[in-house]
């Protein structure tokens, strides 16, 4: 299974169009492996982003050098995932 | 589980799990339930819809599908429990029971079931089709921008290597030609519901252009009352309005492709997560979304059933 340790899911907050405009250049930026779970639309509508680790802190420079606002929504996906496996794990124990 | 009543709706399931769950529903209601191949996917795994029918012949029908994204797993989940549920309202609840006394349900859970087996065995985000492309090294196709509406245009991507990456051509994925061509020979579908997730909309055509839908009035009415049934369970809020005006510019998108087969009822839900998991949603989250959402599927329903066309 693909490891996804260190992946931050950021929720970003474009409150105008250049900014919106400002993370769609992102996306386009297929070096940075960015996943988009709620894609750039328009100005107030969350945007989610998954961030590999290796893009992490390039991604938050970026945001914050055009100042961009940000939040962490999932510190580290792995962890949920593993949370997730386990719950499955635990149910399919009890139910046997 | 050796029965549906035992089977556990509160937790997220494998592909082979799922696909038991439904062989066990059909075999408890062989004269109300049938399981009908539609086609195979890409990897040749079998695509499976549920028909649920009271009798007559090629009667008015509603299709309900969850899972073509595959990652999006409370919406496969969910499913499941629709299904559980239909057998346990019909001639329990008088306006359900009117619905299925005169129209069909075809119910498809995992509507992308490579990706799904591929969420389960490889990586837990995959969102598209598992299909190989000529001449690169990237993998699978947007199963949600490949359907010839408006396919190709702007809202969906001809880079390989993107999660909106429409395919070759429409139609490509034998996922979604498999739905084309179930809808078409069967000539009778009158509402076609999606549901994908995350967050919280209820959406209808067009997503391809700015043009509003010739019954938009009636799909806007219509997806206000369905949104409001959804929120009195647990005030869940969901926003509602065209695919293109809500969120963004999406072409070859299901819905836009069904509503151009005259079906009016054509929608799009995005479910939960009404917080910060996205696509993890919490398992402990299945029933609660599931039972919100039947609250909504129910008002489409039963005006699809109350204005024939």
């Amino acid at each position: 299974n693909k490891d996804f340790v260190g992946h931050q899911v950021l929720r970003i907050s474009a409150v105008d169009e250049t900014q919106v405009q400002k993370v769609k250049e992102l996306e386009d930026l297929e070096h940075l492996q960015l996943d988009f779970w709620r894609g750039p639309a328009r100005p107030g509508s969350p945007i989610d982003v998954r961030v590999p680790f290796a893009s992490v802190q390039a991604v938050k420079v970026f945001l914050e050098s055009v100042g961009i606002k940000y939040e962490i929504m999932i510190k580290d996906v792995q962890l949920l995932l593993d949370e997730e496996k386990e719950q499955m794990l635990t149910s399919k124990a009890r139910s046997q | 589980a050796r029965s549906t009543d035992t089977f556990n709706y509160a937790t997220y399931h494998t592909l082979e799990e799922i696909y038991g769950f439904i062989d066990l529903l059909v075999a408890e209601n062989p004269k109300f339930i049938s399981k009908i191949q539609i086609g195979n996917t890409y990897e040749g795994r079998p695509i499976y819809v549920l028909k649920f029918s009271t009798g007559g012949n090629n009667r008015p029908a509603i299709w309900i599908d969850t899972g073509i994204h595959s990652r999006e797993w409370v919406t496969q989940a969910s499913a499941v429990w629709f299904a559980k549920k239909i057998t346990e309202d019909y001639g329990q609840d008088p306006a359900f029971s009117a619905i299925l006394d005169n129209m069909d349900i075809f119910l498809e859970i995992v509507t992308n079931p490579d990706g799904f087996a591929f969420t389960h065995s490889k990586n837990r985000m995959w969102r598209k089709t598992r299909s190989r492309i000529a001449g690169s090294s990237c993998v699978g196709v947007d199963p949600n921008r490949n359907w010839d509406a408006g396919f190709g245009k702007g809202g969906s991507s001809s880079n390989p290597c993107s999660e909106t990456y429409h395919g070759k051509f429409a139609n490509s994925e034998s996922e979604v030609k498999s739905i084309v061509d179930f809808v078409q020979n069967h000539g009778n579908i009158k509402a076609f519901i999606s549901i994908h997730s995350y967050s919280q909309l209820l959406l209808y055509p067009y997503g391809y252009k700015n043009e509003a839908a010739p019954d938009e009035k009636e799909l806007d009415q219509l997806a206000k009352s369905a949104v409001s049934a959804l929120a009195s369970l647990y005030g869940t809020k969901f926003e509602y309005g065209s695919i293109i005006k809500t969120i963004y510019q999406a072409s070859g998108s299901t819905v836009d492709w069904t509503y151009s087969q005259g079906i009016k009822y054509s929608y799009t839900f995005e479910l939960r997560d009404t917080g910060r998991y996205g696509f993890l949603l919490p398992a402990s989250q299945i029933i609660p979304t599931a039972k919100e959402t039947w609250l909504a599927l129910l008002t489409i329903m039963e005006h699809t059933l109350n204005h024939p066309y």
